[in-house]
């Protein structure tokens, strides 16, 4: 599968950019929070475009990301 | 609770489109 670059981002329309990070996000969150992999993109996809492509090529940062939204998550449940 | 952020977050599944695009693009 090809990397998801910024112009090939650029070229689709912006209700499917979303959707086109989603679809790649999915399964990498999915590898770490089986259970919670729909609600955590759901909300990792609420961030810029731009800082989810970073996330994309990176790991480190997507993997600090996912706990943070595992942590706001927790917090939100505990709300409710 | 209110009730309005009880189906927060969207949630993102392969191959169905994203719930969350509504607010960006409705």
């Amino acid at each position: 599968q090809e990397p998801l670059t910024a112009s090939r981002l650029a070229a689709a329309p912006l209700h499917e950019q979303k959707q086109m990070i989603g679809e790649r996000l999915y399964p990498l969150i999915h590898d770490v929070h089986t259970q919670l992999a729909g609600k955590i993109t759901g909300m990792l996809l609420e961030i810029d475009n731009s800082e989810l492509l970073l996330m994309l090529e990176s790991p480190e940062s997507l993997h600090a990301k996912i706990e943070e939204a595992v942590a706001v998550l927790q917090a939100h449940q505990a709300m409710e | 609770s209110n009730g309005s952020s009880i189906n927060w977050p969207p949630e993102f599944h392969p191959g169905v489109p994203w719930k969350g695009l509504q607010n960006i693009d409705p």
